[in-house]
């Protein structure tokens, strides 16, 4: 496993973070767990809101490249939601608090949250 | 993705990781990129989980996900997760799950259930050892005591295998990549021994927050599928995460 460019000698002096391999830092938030779990993620994500839909149209834009009918978004939109109210709680809520507060179709957020499992395929 | 826990000559357990995801969902060419793993980064976000107002624990997750793959209850113990491959894997957890049979969890609940619920490295361990699951995982935790870091190979039944630190043994380091650490990595993703050569180089003496860093920031353990690198020490209870870029030429995986 030595293939340089693309592999190199160890690095250091990398921290503090720095240079072009440090794209920024990463903002706190604080969830709090004594809200109900649909109100928990609310700060969050009206902050990253335009971010989270950039991601999962990129997430549609595959899938509509793997089946350029839509037919596998139908079923992510109609499927899953069914599915919501079988997850444990507190995700259940939060999923669904989550999908409120972004406007994301719910079955849309649910498959973001259960991707590991489904990226094994 | 790349997950260690260590432990210097004093002692001190420290904990970093890269998480990288988004393999073959979609190449940018114009920009040699994975779509998704920049759509994920400017979704990284830390968290303080907070109950009574007191900080229960701390993560690093993509904004939206409500499971977890990168956390630390401070002073007790930290929590890393990497993917794992297998046949008997994800899919058919769900298909089970679709079919009523319902006593699996889920990956990502799990970890964010032992991290707000557990309350020391041995009852984290045992939780993410037994319990049932719908994919196949590694989890790599790190204590607050000397030679409490370890590495849980599970399928999704069962604990297949505990790696842990063994200083008597040389071994102050645990390291996993997404490999079974008793089989060799795939040669066209070999990102363990670059890492084990990094960190040998280190030595036990040497490494820290710093060297750990460093370590992280070497290609191919940094690839252009690494959206964050994130560091946590237990003993001050403090997570670090900075979100990554991989300037060409880098290795797409």
């Amino acid at each position: 496993q030595f293939v340089p460019p693309y592999t190199e000698d160890c690095r250091t002096d990398m921290y503090p973070p720095n240079g072009p391999t440090f794209k920024g830092p990463v903002k706190w938030y604080t969830i709090d767990l004594d809200l109900p779990p649909s109100k928990r993620w609310t700060a969050v994500i009206s902050d990253k809101k335009n971010d989270l839909v950039d991601m999962i149209q990129a997430i549609r834009d595959l899938a509509d490249a793997f089946v350029p009918s839509g037919r596998l978004i139908e079923l992510v939109d109609i499927a899953l939601p069914l599915m919501v109210d079988t997850l444990p709680n507190p995700f259940r809520e939060e999923i669904k608090g989550i999908a409120a507060v972004s406007g994301v179709p719910l079955g849309e957020v649910v498959l973001f949250n259960i991707f590991y499992e489904v990226f094994t395929v | 993705c790349t997950s260690v826990v260590a432990q210097d000559e004093k002692g001190k357990l420290l904990h970093g990781r890269n998480l990288d995801f988004g393999l073959f969902l979609g190449w940018d060419v114009k920009n040699k990129s994975w779509a998704i793993s920049e759509k994920l980064k400017p979704l990284v976000v830390n968290l303080n989980f907070k109950r009574n107002n007191q900080t229960v624990f701390k993560s690093t997750n993509f904004a939206g996900y409500v499971g977890m793959l990168t956390g630390i209850k401070p002073h007790i113990f930290t929590l890393t997760m990497n993917e794992r491959f297998s046949l008997d894997g994800g899919y058919i957890g769900i298909l089970e799950w679709i079919l009523g049979q319902r006593d699996g969890m889920w990956m990502s609940f799990l970890t964010r259930s032992v991290l707000e619920n557990a309350n020391s490295y041995d009852e984290a361990k045992s939780l993410l050892a037994q319990t049932k699951m719908l994919a196949p995982a590694y989890f790599i935790l790190g204590g607050n005591q000397t030679g409490q870091g370890c590495i849980i190979t599970r399928s999704r039944e069962l604990s297949i295998d505990v790696l842990e630190i063994d200083v008597k043994l040389g071994r102050w380091y645990v390291l996993e990549t997404n490999y079974d650490h008793w089989k060799e990595p795939f040669f066209l993703d070999d990102r363990r021994t670059p890492a084990m050569k990094c960190l040998n180089q280190t030595t036990q003496a040497n490494i820290s927050v710093k060297t750990l860093y460093d370590v992280l920031s070497t290609k191919p353990v940094l690839n252009k599928l690494t959206t964050y690198t994130t560091l946590m020490q237990v003993s001050e209870g403090t997570l670090e995460s900075y979100i990554r870029d991989c300037p060409n030429p880098c290795m797409p995986w």
